[in-house]
């Protein structure tokens, strides 16, 4: 659903 | 390059303020202090989850001021009913980020 990097830099994810 | 960064002066020094107010460090703001500030908008956390895609721009989990800007403008368009875009157009990009 969103891109690339995975994103536990995401603070909503 | 010469187009004009979208977030108008009058609005950075709105978006400045906030950013300031929320205790940078090293200027910068790291997610668990704009979080709070994201969620007050009462915006759907999946619309907040792609506002964080889109502003913080080298990856790294913190916002400084220009990427925090980024953030505020998407999230007051998304309160005036603009739908937040998948990937941030040319224009939306910080001039210092280019």
């Amino acid at each position: 659903q969103y891109p690339a990097g995975g994103s536990s830099t995401n603070p909503f994810l | 390059v010469d187009i004009p960064w979208v977030v108008k002066p009058e609005e950075r020094m709105k978006f400045d303020s906030i950013f300031d107010s929320l205790c940078p460090v090293g200027g910068m703001l790291t997610g668990d202090k704009v979080k709070p500030v994201l969620l007050n908008s009462k915006l759907p956390v999946d619309i907040l989850g792609r506002v964080w895609e889109l502003s913080d721009l080298d990856r790294d989990g913190m916002l400084d001021k220009d990427e925090f800007s980024v953030a505020m403008y998407l999230v007051y368009r998304a309160l005036e009913g603009e739908p937040v875009p998948m990937s941030l157009p040319p224009p939306l990009v910080p001039p210092s980020k280019r």
